[in-house]
């Protein structure tokens, strides 16, 4: 009595996936989206998959609502009984969940004991298209059953353990040359409350990799606790704005002068805000400040600073950068670059500058010709020279300014609200 | 509209439907067209029997009430013996 394995897995982690829209009249896309979002988070917690969305046929995971006969030889029954059905990873409909388009799907928690939840159903479904067959542990995600809706779902140990020998748990994760700051204690939570601001001093000969800045000598971050620099230093989260924001490794960094934060599931990590030359080694010693950063699909992590961008494996600066911005096709006249951000609606790299923005094809690394284009022709609601722009876990685009940010709704192609809401507050809990 | 009845409870599974149903979660081997139906009894509760391991029910390898009720509730379409 225990899960079980269908023998196919994925053979990388990062998966991506995308929603088909046929026989989607009666239903909002967007809570659709945001439910199967939220029903692959439940996979991606425990172990080190993770999931983009992206709007292409070419997606490991496609996601369609069917109806009765649909060509896959697993006819639906309409409402009733057979509620949807997926394929164990592989090629062709590897991976692929089918939903009967025919049941009452309840979207985004709706609780109501006629309905069925598209949430909880999409979350066992997905099961299957990571390679778990059904489970005959009573109270597992990944019994036949549909066992209504739990709001606080919390992944049962018997899926928990099933998924994590597949594609191992999260805490063995390997990132790069990114030092995981994990506290030997548990980290107390909160983004509202700031480490002591203490300074940490060794006797021994420092191992930084830099020269110490004063006469304090510091432990390098690679063997402890990010520098927690004097406090006349460094930045308040809560009373500035912010030259970049951007997933790194999963995590979200802010970047603010010679400073970053870091956020990741459970909130600010204590000991910052460091330093960002701790993390990202031979940065200019002189840098100000980062205009703009962005993951790229290849997990390079790219700096743009002033007329130059600096491409990053880890924390390593890869040999012959900096480049100036003309080597990716920017214009000579371009001085700075404001914000860069991956599109999840076609994995585009989109580069803002001014009132102007341009999209690069990291496949082919070219400029796409047609550009520059002005901001506003597609990013309806969009400010002019922004800070920064990032494509966050629910799959949004965030969109910031000064101290407020405007979250992008792809589908209807504009801000989901025009007034600007308060960095501070949404993710500093200021 | 006639009220639905609640947990949407179909018809209950006559003879067939319960080969079918078998057949179609993977406790019974499909039929061979050529022999048509020709399942044993005895492969029958067996299968009713896997099945009410699966459902975590009382495992009696009858048709009894409990088995045709969780035959009758919403569930995923992949078979759960699978080859």
């Amino acid at each position: 009595k225990r899960y079980t394995l269908h023998g196919q897995k994925w053979q990388h982690v990062n998966l991506t996936w995308s929603l088909r829209t046929r026989h989607l009249e009666r239903m909002d896309h967007g809570w659709v989206r945001s439910d199967l979002h939220k029903a692959l988070e439940i996979w991606s917690k425990h172990s080190k998959l993770t999931f983009r969305e992206i709007n292409s046929e070419t997606a490991d995971i496609l996601v369609y609502f069917e109806k009765g006969y649909h060509g896959d030889g697993y006819p639906f029954d309409g409402r009733g009984q057979v509620l949807a059905h997926a394929f164990f990873p592989g090629t062709g409909h590897g991976g692929d969940a089918h939903f009967d388009v025919e049941e009452d799907w309840l979207l985004n928690g709706e609780q109501n004991n006629e309905g069925t939840s598209l949430y909880t159903v999409a979350a066992h479904e997905f099961g299957h298209s990571l390679g778990l067959a059904h489970s005959s542990v009573g109270g597992a995600l990944m019994s036949p059953w549909y066992q209504g809706l739990q709001s606080d779902f919390e992944l049962p140990d018997d899926d928990r353990l099933g998924i994590q020998v597949l594609y191992d748990s999260k805490n063995d994760k390997k990132w790069g040359n990114i030092p995981v700051y994990r506290p030997a204690a548990p980290r107390p939570n909160y983004p509202n409350t700031i480490p002591p601001r203490t300074t940490v001093r060794t006797t021994t000969s420092s191992t930084s990799t830099t020269t110490p800045r004063t006469t304090t000598t510091y432990t390098n971050i690679r063997t402890r606790q990010p520098d927690i620099p004097p406090a006349n230093d460094k930045p308040d989260f809560c009373n500035t704005t912010f030259d970049a924001v951007s997933i790194i490794r999963k995590d979200l960094f802010f970047f603010k002068g010679k400073y970053s934060w870091r956020l990741g599931d459970k909130g600010l990590y204590s000991g910052y805000p460091a330093l960002i030359s701790r993390l990202w080694y031979n940065l200019p010693e002189d840098m100000n400040q980062v205009d703009a950063v962005y993951e790229r699909q290849d997990h390079k992590i790219v700096f743009f600073i002033g007329r130059s961008f600096y491409v990053f494996n880890g924390n390593i600066l890869v040999p012959g950068y900096p480049k100036p911005l003309t080597a990716l096709g920017l214009p000579e006249r371009l001085d700075h670059v404001d914000a860069v951000t991956v599109w999840g609606h076609n994995s585009k790299t989109y580069i803002f500058s001014g009132t102007e923005y341009w999209r690069y094809d990291d496949e082919t690394d070219r400029m796409e010709l047609g550009y520059p284009r002005d901001i506003m022709t597609i990013w309806k609601g969009v400010g002019y020279n922004l800070n920064a722009a990032f494509q966050w876990h629910d799959g949004a685009t965030y969109f910031l300014k000064n101290r407020g940010f405007w979250k992008f709704n792809d589908l209807r192609m504009r801000v989901e609200q025009e007034e600007p809401r308060s960095i501070g507050e949404f993710w500093f809990n200021c | 509209r006639p009220v639905e009845q609640s947990n949407k409870i179909r018809s209950p599974p006559v003879h067939e439907d319960v080969y079918g149903y078998l057949t179609k979660f993977g406790y019974l081997p499909e039929s061979d067209l050529a022999t048509g139906n020709l399942q044993t009894v005895d492969q029958l509760h067996d299968a009713l029997r896997t099945l009410q391991t699966y459902g975590n029910i009382p495992v009696t390898g009858k048709l009894d009430a409990e088995t045709k009720e969780l035959m009758r509730k919403p569930r995923c379409g992949v078979p759960d013996v699978t080859p």
